[in-house]
């Protein structure tokens, strides 16, 4: 039986793999990630995005593409396309409705991970970006174990409570000897569209002592901006602004 | 053998559960378990929280709970007390330190929750809070499927993605037969520290319209409040004002 080896995924070729992840929800991992891709693709890389957070997707809203009709070869299952030409994965495109939940446990969840990684028609790409879930259970563990990761892209939000969690993550990847490319710090900071005055709604940001303390590089901070949660909202993260996008990665 | 059930957790009668849940991560699900636990225990009633997020723990840390020494009796592993006398267990008091990981998959995660349920000396309780992870997979359904949950609050922030995210929860609840108390708008709006305005920073909320469309009540819409976010960080969520508490339970 395994001479039969499915022709799924057998003309993929996936130069790097960067998974962004944090631990701790809501801190901005699907947002930075689709900012990643975006910008990856406009400096004229092949990306795709891998939506590894299987009960809470936000990557299809993200880049505005629809569920339902998705077409399969014996290449495998095709990932339909961003306007700018991003390929996407996510388990939202595979449901009736986007708001449908997935009642999955540990093994299945972790399984759907790898067949998008082992079985979608990917093709050639440059870079490949997996929007994690938040925790260290089984996706975080399945993708570190099983996925040729070449680095980590760990996002925070100034909270001490938040960074109590991210170091978590931080710990379980040093464990695992998966290199981490660099911490972004999210929601930094926040401009009062009224009075122009900064505020740090979070508190004061220590990213800069942490990561020198932890010996990791600090890729980016990003400022709240009310702009990028509308393109979320709406569907177009790849309308996102050049400056956040520099900011990003330089 | 099963003659000689263990008399673990034989002593316990918990009157109510009370789940606090999202799907979505980051909306604030710890703080309001926190101050749900906070409100009940100041009107007189005996409250425990369960904190069932067992790979992004932040109970111990919102009441200011150290780890370590934890004693246990025939009867269970004694809980904690946190100043005001709520008893709470979480895996963070079972570790050597607050940020080491817990790197598990699916059945040891949810069987320590049933642990924390089933083995722990909590004695009698008028209400157990229980503090849920993001997402709908073994945690979720563990829960729902085991513990007598008297009803979930949903808590929620106004952005579009995170309602569709909340959706699938709501639908999982419904689906098992599980009652909602009620919905919980959280980061609803803030106000300039410095002149005051008032900032939709997640943009308009939609949470009166999102309530009447699933016949379900708004218990609380709480502002973006940064003393509540030092409270969490500082240990201190039972400080909180006695403003926002009758605004969560009226
Ligand atoms: N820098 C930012 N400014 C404003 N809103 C943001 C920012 N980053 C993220 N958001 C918003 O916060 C919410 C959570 O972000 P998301 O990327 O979904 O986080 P995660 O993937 O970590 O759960 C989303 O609604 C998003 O639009
Ligand atoms: N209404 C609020 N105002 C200010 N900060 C808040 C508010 N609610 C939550 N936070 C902060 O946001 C972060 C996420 O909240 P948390 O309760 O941990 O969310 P969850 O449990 O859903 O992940 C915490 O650092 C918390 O202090
Ligand atoms: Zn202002």
């Amino acid at each position: 039986c395994t001479e039969e080896r499915s022709l799924a995924g057998s003309l993929n070729d996936v130069k790097n793999v960067i998974a962004v992840m944090s631990g701790k929800g809501g801190v901005g991992k699907s947002s930075i990630a689709g900012m990643l891709a975006t910008a990856l693709s406009r400096d004229g890389f092949s990306v795709g995005v891998l939506d590894a957070d299987i009960t809470g997707p936000s990557i299809p809203r993200a880049f505005g593409i629809q569920g339902g009709k998705l077409q399969g070869t014996p290449f495998g299952l095709i990932p339909p396309e961003s306007q700018g030409g991003i390929k996407v994965m996510s388990i939202n495109l595979l449901l009736p409705n986007e708001d449908d939940p997935v009642i999955w446990r540990g093994p299945v969840i972790s399984g759907a991970v790898k067949q998008f990684w082992d079985e979608v028609d990917w093709r050639e790409l440059d870079y490949m970006v997996v929007d994690m879930p938040p925790g260290t259970g089984d996706v975080p563990l399945t993708v570190l174990q099983s996925l040729p990761v070449t680095g980590l892209v760990i996002v925070f939000s100034p909270q001490d409570l938040v960074m109590m969690v991210v170091k978590k993550t931080i710990k379980m990847a040093q464990k695992m000897n998966v290199p981490i490319l660099g911490l972004v710090e999210n929601m930094s900071y926040a401009v009062c569209s009224h009075c122009g005055e900064r505020l740090d709604i979070f508190g004061k940001s220590t990213a800069q002592e942490a990561a020198k303390e932890m010996g990791i590089p600090l890729l980016a901070q990003l400022p709240w901006d009310p702009q990028l949660n509308r393109l979320m909202d709406e569907g177009r993260i790849e309308d996102c602004d050049e400056k956040l996008l520099t900011a990003l990665i330089g």
